[in-house]
């Protein structure tokens, strides 16, 4: 997936750096510093459809179906994450317990066409 | 709203650079909260000592992964009673709520410093201190003998730790030489405050039906 542009239009990843400090919560977030907020944006035109930011395979079944029921559809697809990873983050809580744990599908990796 | 351009999104007008960024934080603060099932940050009213921080996690394994879907816990106790001469203490440890989770590792971490010659004979007990006036009631949990003085850990049962509603911990430590000169008490000094105080290392995982299986996409 592009790393958005400014001018991008299509489909892309914007990416966002949070620095835990920037929160002011670096005193109760041990481990890491910060992590990358990013989210997806962006024009999905009917041939992006099920583009091969999720795989290729659908992206024929999606076009096939588009072209079969009807060129001009009336939904749209959706720019979406079609890849996300944990992230893991140290942190004391309310008692001073160190607690480590694994936060699922915190960060947004790739974004495709739905 | 930024001049002219449009959102490619949405073709509404774009936020300007600084109330976007302001958007992020927020939207941050929000993913992490959720991500944590917190509601709101905690305030941390008794931090540990930076020092006693940094010795804990390097006891760890190096890179220990925490569980699919669990957490590793570090809880430091604080000494509620230690009688000074000989090294009976209760350690009271103030452990996470548990959302629904299930403690299926846990060990306690201790730096032993014992001054006479032999073998420290240590055991540790449950202490449920009861409701009513009357004493409470303890359960051996572990017994352990060391020669060497450092950081031990003592591995303790999961089960027996597991089972109060109530989020607080009570250990009792009982410990005397085995072999040389019986009748001395080992001087057993806990470090209460300092770098070497005692902790519990505990790994927990979601419980309730299904948490183990893989989730269905």
């Amino acid at each position: 997936t592009p790393t958005c542009e400014p001018e991008t239009p299509l489909c892309c990843r914007r990416d966002h750096y949070v620095d835990f400090q920037e929160l002011g919560w670096q005193d109760w977030i041990l481990q890491p510093e910060g992590y990358q907020l990013n989210y997806c944006s962006g024009q999905c035109p009917p041939h992006l459809a099920g583009s091969p930011g999720i795989a290729a395979s659908f992206h024929s079944a999606v076009f096939s179906l588009l072209k079969a029921n009807n060129p001009w559809p009336l939904g749209t697809s959706c720019c979406v994450p079609t890849a996300r990873r944990p992230l893991s983050l140290l942190y004391l809580d309310r008692d001073g317990n160190v607690v480590k744990t694994d936060v699922p599908d915190m960060v947004v990796e790739a974004c495709g066409c739905s | 709203q930024g001049a002219g351009s449009a959102c490619p999104s949405c073709g509404g007008p774009t936020l300007a650079p600084q109330a976007e960024r302001a958007l992020v934080l927020e939207l941050a603060k929000q993913q992490i909260l959720e991500g944590l099932h917190l509601t709101s940050r905690p305030r941390i009213t008794h931090p540990p000592p930076q020092a006693a921080l940094t010795r804990a996690l390097q006891r760890l394994q190096p890179g220990s992964v925490a569980p699919a879907n669990g957490e590793e816990v570090i809880s430091f106790a604080t000494i509620t009673e230690s009688s000074a001469s000989a090294c009976s203490s209760t350690l009271t440890f103030h452990l996470p709520t548990a959302r629904s989770q299930r403690l299926y590792h846990a060990r306690l971490w201790l730096h032993v410093l014992p001054t006479f010659p032999g073998t420290l004979y240590l055991r540790t007990f449950r202490w449920n201190p009861g409701r009513r006036r009357r004493g409470g009631s303890r359960t051996l949990l572990a017994q352990h003998q060391t020669t060497t003085p450092g950081w031990h850990a003592l591995t303790l049962p999961s089960s027996g730790l597991r089972g109060e509603e109530s989020a607080v911990l009570n250990l009792q430590l009982d410990c005397r030489l085995l072999g040389g000169n019986t009748t001395a008490v080992p001087q057993w000094l806990l470090d209460t405050a300092g770098e070497e105080r005692p902790f519990l290392e505990l790994k927990v995982r979601p419980s309730g039906p299904g948490a183990g299986r893989a989730r269905r996409r």
